[in-house]
């Protein structure tokens, strides 16, 4: 035996990359499967309306998928995807994707392949004018897909699947703003409604006469609010990080700056560096902004939106006024009598799912003529979205990463949620440039959210007014 | 990618819809 252990030559052997892989994600989705079981998983900071965390359930194989660095992933499959592939083999390859997942190249607004720099420029693809007509029913389809599922949300819960629900609450945010609504209780009407136009803005922003609190009668999720401090100290840290690295190259590159060298201060006009970092930390500060100032959502200032309340925008979106009844009566008393609480009599709330297969077209559209109040954005993960997760992942769509659109239409609330997924994380807002999705950091900040009002685009209206069929935006790639 | 509508309607609503019915912009999903 001394022989043998002393004599023995050891020879050592690489382990093939693949297998170490496995073993790594067999490990990691060994330890979520053990932190979802003990309620510390993905969902720790999203509670349902029972004020229980939300979790991670289903078969083995969706805590395989869920230990794989999706976010990371779904970054590195948008940059491959906007790299410049040469002209030459552009129509190829375009042609080869529409062939593998089904696209229809007729429909296209822009039939010539070679104009599409890269495979996300051609997954962004517009359709050509009057590809799509607009049916005439009150509500129709935002975007080319499959109908996953559809019907009566029953007890504030949403079924994913036959037999899987998830909670509205948690899908939505719902949260509350008491101290606007205190302040419009208890005074006479003459004083309500002169406060009502006097806090305009403030209730169109906190939604006094519109919250989903009022609207479901409740008042929950406020720990959904992502944790003030938390965010500006990370984003903080991160931003002086980054601010600090540029700095360091501008200082190494200073020695041939001739302005350096005689002492003179380095110029202060802002560069893209510095908007980009500001964007970030603008964005990331959101809801910091949002808790500190008694939740009052940030504005967006320059957020590509129409000049508020000309002729033309007016006219523009006459039939979405119509419906509102804004022009019948002042549009502070429209729809909402103060106070009221809950669905209008007679009422219920609905739920209908479209998903977006990768040959679908991937911009969507406005499904009704509605106003769009505010915009939440959720931060989360990038679990693929397919029937094949969705049949299988529970509070699928409550962990994914989402921004959801909050408004009203002719019939009262009205809320559209685009859900972002590994192969597009990015969801694109047409009237809100403030808006980034799939960042870096974000995992840290999972189950959060930030929100924005949408209330400068149109005074009268309160929000930003949607006509059916109007494009608001997309998927992107990565 | 996925997209979630949940919206307030009079209770007489009906989608007409079925289940992984394949759908385009623009096309009915119920009335009233």
């Amino acid at each position: 035996l001394s022989k043998s252990w002393t004599g023995t030559q050891i020879k050592w052997y690489p382990i093939p990359i693949l297998l170490g892989a496995v073993v790594l994600v067999g490990v990691q989705a060994r330890r979520n499967y053990v932190a979802e079981r003990d309620g510390k998983g993905v969902g720790t900071k999203i509670v349902d309306e029972n004020g229980q965390v939300v979790r991670m359930q289903g078969p083995w194989t969706v805590y395989v998928i869920g230990a794989l660095p999706l976010n990371a992933i779904s970054r590195a499959w948008g940059w491959a995807n906007n790299l410049t592939l040469p002209v030459w083999f552009r129509p190829f390859g375009f042609k080869l994707y529409a062939y593998i997942f089904g696209c229809n190249l007729d429909e296209m607004k822009d039939p010539d392949l070679t104009h599409y720099k890269s495979l996300g420029e051609f997954f962004y693809r517009e359709l050509k004018e009057g590809a799509r007509k607009i049916d005439d029913s009150i509500l129709v389809s935002p975007a080319d897909g499959k109908v996953l599922h559809f019907g009566e949300i029953a007890g504030r819960r949403v079924e994913q699947v036959k037999g899987i629900t998830y909670s509205l609450d948690a899908l939505l945010g719902v949260t509350s703003a008491p101290e606007a609504t205190e302040s419009v209780v208890g005074k006479s009407e003459e004083e309500t409604q002169h406060a009502r136009i006097d806090d305009r803005q403030f209730a169109s922003v906190n939604g006094i006469d519109y919250t989903l609190d009022e609207l479901l009668g409740d008042e929950k999720s406020k720990s959904a609010m992502p944790d003030p401090d938390e965010v500006k100290k990370r984003k903080s840290k991160w931003t002086r990080f980054v601010k600090a690295s540029y700095w360091k190259s501008w200082v190494k590159r200073a020695p041939s700056d001739p302005a350096n060298a005689t002492g003179v201060a380095p110029s202060t006009k802002p560069t893209d560096f510095d908007s980009a970092a500001d964007a970030d930390a603008d964005d990331g500060e959101e809801g910091s902004a949002d808790a500190t100032t008694k939740k009052q959502p940030k504005q967006i200032d320059d957020a590509g939106m129409p000049e508020p309340d000309t002729p033309e925008v007016l006219g523009r979106y006459a039939n979405v006024a119509y419906e509102m009844g804004v022009g019948a009566l002042p549009p502070l008393l429209q729809p909402h009598s103060p106070g009221q609480k809950g669905l209008k009599e007679g009422n219920k709330l609905f739920f209908c799912v479209i998903y977006l297969a990768p040959g679908d077209y991937h911009r969507f559209h406005s499904p009704t003529n509605w106003v769009a109040e505010r915009r939440r954005h959720f931060r989360g993960e990038l679990y693929s979205v397919s029937p094949y997760m969705a049949n299988r992942l529970s509070n699928l769509f409550v962990l994914n990463e989402r921004v959801a659109l909050l408004g009203r239409w002719r019939h009262g609330f009205f809320g559209m949620v685009p859900v972002g997924a590994t192969n597009v994380g990015s969801i694109r807002i047409n009237f809100d440039k403030a808006l980034r999705t799939n960042v870096r950091m974000q995992r840290y900040l999972a189950g959060t959210y930030s929100e924005a009002s949408y209330s400068g685009a149109s005074k009268l209206l309160g929000g930003q007014p949607l006509g059916a069929g109007d494009e608001m935006g997309g998927f992107l790639l990565g | 990618s996925t997209i979630v509508l949940v919206f307030e309607a009079p209770s007489d609503f009906r989608f007409d819809l079925k289940p992984d019915q394949k759908i385009k912009v623009g096309e009915r999903l119920g009335d009233i």
